[in-house]
């Protein structure tokens, strides 16, 4: 069975930082 | 017409495809509208992070790292949002306290890390993640449960901490107990307290109604265990911190009155099969307290036995007990400075620190510990009552 491939570490932001990509409207932020 | 062919359980590989631009809908109606008393009662315990994997599962089945990465972050930050806004439900930090850790062993079980697969079934090891190693977004997850945990533990201490005093040390359920001279009418019964005061079964009962949501919500056994023993370190605290803060709390009687609270306290722990998680360690200094309002404090012999019963409680809180101590009636007398002399002698090699109460907001470090899952993925349905019908079983 051929060894299966090495899966690519994906880096991660930190919480703090992923804050910072929010996705949508904060509605409730100021 | 085709004719729609019900596909078998077998077909399915568990996952689910989504459309890069469903993303916002998929978080939305999964995480931000869902209500953990609404239709999130009748799914099967961490259904949510179930899905979510298998949305994670399918964008790693695709190579698609910006899918992949902008899933998690979405999730991620929905999860934080939730909880910024409905933080101070219990419920609904409860639920997605138990999704985040389902989520989070969900990404270690099917990681391909051979650590994690040690209880996975073959099928479940050919659904491992193809492509990416995640491992730093579990590290992410990792630090988002404790906040989630930490959240957890303020919730229930608002909820706790009215009924504490109250129930613990005012309230007395033993009659009589207190040397008062029952008055004409028979004193009120135990249960039956006066109104908006608490009583220990206001405890009793609030500790149970903890324990059944997390358990509804499939928290991890482990995970309970800690959240119980923290909540029985907030009840001992408190109320040992009043006891030695109040003359009128200590009495003989009062001592009388704790050790029954407390050993319905343990009553309780042993009913939920709950004894070995160290909650009733955490009771311990209140426990010597109580004891020391009872003994004899008048020989030196009554002082060695104090100074070693009272291995848990500092210098500084057994003296203050000593102080404080009332006696129940004219034919007692108070501890003499003598006594008080003899025992901060014994006790002056103690290495201690010379503070009197104890931190109420402690919280003990909390640890996710890996709790694999027997469920199938290619089983999961998806109920129809939460909106998801873009997701497509793959």
């Amino acid at each position: 069975r051929p060894l299966p491939r090495p899966r690519i570490l994906l880096k991660a932001p930190t919480l703090a930082e992923m804050e910072e990509m929010n996705l949508f409207e904060d509605e409730d932020s100021p | 017409h085709p004719v729609n062919i019900p596909r078998r359980e077998k077909d399915f590989q568990g996952m689910l495809e989504y459309k890069k631009e469903d993303e916002l809908k998929l978080v939305k109606n999964l995480i931000l509208e869902l209500k953990p008393r609404g239709v999130a009662v009748n799914l099967i315990p961490g259904l949510p992070a179930y899905i979510l994997f298998m949305c994670l599962r399918h964008a790693d089945y695709l190579n698609d790292d910006q899918k992949v990465r902008s899933l998690l972050t979405s999730v991620i930050n929905s999860i934080k949002k939730i909880l910024k806004k409905r933080g101070d439900d219990f419920e609904t930090v409860s639920f997605w306290l138990a999704n985040t850790c389902r989520f989070l062993h969900c990404l270690k079980q099917y990681s391909g890390d051979e650590q994690f697969m040690k209880y996975n079934t073959p099928k479940q090891n050919d659904h491992c993640l193809s492509n990416f190693d995640l491992a730093e977004y579990r590290q992410v997850l990792s630090d988002l449960a404790i906040q989630i945990y930490q959240q957890l533990i303020k919730c229930m201490e608002n909820i706790l901490q009215p009924m504490i005093v109250s129930g613990m040390l005012e309230h007395e359920t033993i009659q009589g107990v207190s040397g008062v001279k029952p008055t004409g009418l028979r004193k009120r019964t135990s249960s039956i307290a006066d109104e908006g005061t608490y009583t220990l079964d206001s405890i009793l009962r609030q500790l149970s109604s903890f324990h059944a949501t997390m358990c509804q919500h499939g928290t991890d056994p482990e995970l309970i265990k800690q959240v119980v023993k923290q909540q029985f370190y907030i009840i001992g605290a408190v109320t040992l911190n009043n006891l030695l803060l109040r003359k009128d709390m200590c009495s003989w009687s009062k001592g009388m009155q704790i050790r029954y609270n407390v050993s319905q306290l343990e009553e309780w722990l042993r009913d939920k099969n709950l004894m070995v998680c160290g909650a009733k360690e955490t009771l311990e200094p209140l426990i010597q307290a109580a004891q020391l309002l009872q003994v004899k404090k008048k020989t030196d012999e009554d002082a060695e036995a104090i100074c070693s019963m009272c291995n848990t409680l500092t210098t500084a809180q057994i003296v203050k007990v000593l102080n404080l101590y009332t006696p129940v009636n004219a034919f007692e007398e108070r501890v003499s400075v003598t006594f008080i002399r003899t025992i901060q002698n014994r006790l002056r090699d103690r290495k201690e620190s010379p503070q009197l109460l104890l931190d109420t907001k402690t919280i003990y470090p909390v640890t996710f510990p890996f709790s694999p899952s027997s469920l199938a993925l290619e089983t999961i349905q998806i109920p129809s009552s939460l909106s998801l019908g873009f997701l497509t079983r793959v």
